[in-house]
């Protein structure tokens, strides 16, 4: 464990808290895409499948129980809380998911560290990772104005996997034969994605403006 | 040899 992947893993756990506290706090969910939830559900389900079988550390069986338990929270939340789901943007929230599920299963199944199912389904998790926010900030165009815990929700989720970049470099420095190319080359596309956000993000908290992404 | 790396990353 270094630094980096510290401080990568306690800003992803901090979105989550942020987007459990807008939620819970205003019992409102308008704003949040259900899909990019949806899609973060299946990549900790995809990914942790080895919870049971291969024990790492305290730290990471806890996380993992963590995220999963989470994610499947906040889809529970937006689909059936008789509050929070009337706030959900079904309107604006129409970005064809099933393409991204299935576009990624397919890379997956092409390009894995193994041919077998644990390999495949944690390549998969990678790749859904990596495309799994455009849902949201395709409904973060469409509804124009970005409330600010939705904002911060965003800009740490983004930050984490940035994080885990200056953390592959340093474990490519350190340790001898470190090489995680599907992680790394998913995690620079997934950050490059965030790039934009980042800088209107960036713009509106440099001039103290409201948070606005261009249609 | 080809043992698949411990995923020891979330």
């Amino acid at each position: 464990m270094n630094i980096f992947r510290l401080a990568g893993d306690m800003t992803h756990l901090l979105s989550i808290i942020v987007l459990l506290l807008k939620i819970y706090a205003t019992k409102s969910c308008s704003g949040i895409s259900l899909k990019t939830q949806e899609l973060y559900a299946l990549v900790f389900l995809a990914r942790y499948l080895d919870l049971f079988t291969d024990f790492i550390s305290v730290y990471n069986t806890i996380m993992k129980v963590v995220f999963i338990a989470s994610s499947l929270a906040i889809v529970w939340c937006m689909r059936l809380h008789p509050l929070v789901k009337r706030s959900y943007d079904k309107e604006l929230d129409t970005f064809r998911h099933y393409f991204l599920i299935g576009g990624t299963f397919v890379l997956a199944l092409v390009l894995n560290e193994k041919f077998t199912l644990q390999e495949i389904l944690w390549a998969f998790s990678i790749y859904l990772e990596a495309v799994a926010i455009l849902p949201q900030l395709v409904l973060l165009q469409r509804s124009g104005n970005v409330d600010n815990l939705t904002g911060q929700y965003v800009f740490f989720l983004g930050a984490y996997r940035a994080f885990y970049i200056l953390n592959w470099i340093y474990r490519y420095l350190t340790e001898p034969r470190f090489t995680r190319w599907i992680a790394c080359v998913s995690g620079i596309v997934q950050t490059g994605i965030y790039a934009d956000f980042f800088y209107y993000y960036f713009i509106s908290w440099k001039n103290n403006s409201k948070l606005k992404l261009p249609a | 040899e080809g043992q698949s790396v411990v995923k020891d990353e979330l």
